[in-house]
């Protein structure tokens, strides 16, 4: 199970430009 | 071409656009201590993405109450001191009725959003860091 901080970190990651 | 940090003062949009205007704005943030700002805005863009699916529903009030928690809950956070009462309160009934919206913290957003655009924003470009960069 992902704790909280994990989860907000990998939302926050997912809505980061990929490509430069 | 225009280089890229040319580019970031065109508007907060095009700087979020783009890693490294991010990671220098980030930092820029973090020595003023508001990052969270910055975290805040990418935590309600990521939240939004989230399909809302039966496989997600678990994921997607978990991630609810954990943004509710770290950014929304505290009054005296930087993020909720820049949010209206009425738009806390919305968000909070949100969680607590497990009424989970894509959409639930875009007022949020927007609000935090222009709190960047008319301070934090323009005083970066303004910066050392930034100068420095460029």
């Amino acid at each position: 199970i992902d704790s909280e901080d994990d989860l907000l970190q990998e939302c926050i990651s997912s809505a980061m430009p990929k490509i430069k | 071409p225009t280089p890229p940090y040319l580019k970031w003062a065109e508007s907060l949009h095009s700087l979020l656009d783009d890693q490294d205007g991010i990671n220098l704005f980030r930092a820029f943030l973090k020595q003023e201590e508001c990052a969270d700002l910055l975290d805040f805005w990418f935590a309600c863009s990521g939240f939004r993405k989230l399909e809302p699916c039966d496989a997600n529903e678990e994921k997607r009030l978990k991630l609810a109450k954990a943004i509710f928690k770290k950014y929304i809950l505290d009054n005296n956070g930087i993020v909720s001191r820049q949010i209206k009462p009425a738009t806390k309160c919305f968000i909070r009934d949100c969680v607590m009725k497990q009424q989970i919206d894509p959409v639930m913290f875009d007022q949020a957003q927007t609000e935090i959003q222009s709190m960047m655009e008319e301070n934090t924003y323009p005083v970066f470009l303004k910066s050392d860091i930034y100068l420095e960069y460029t």
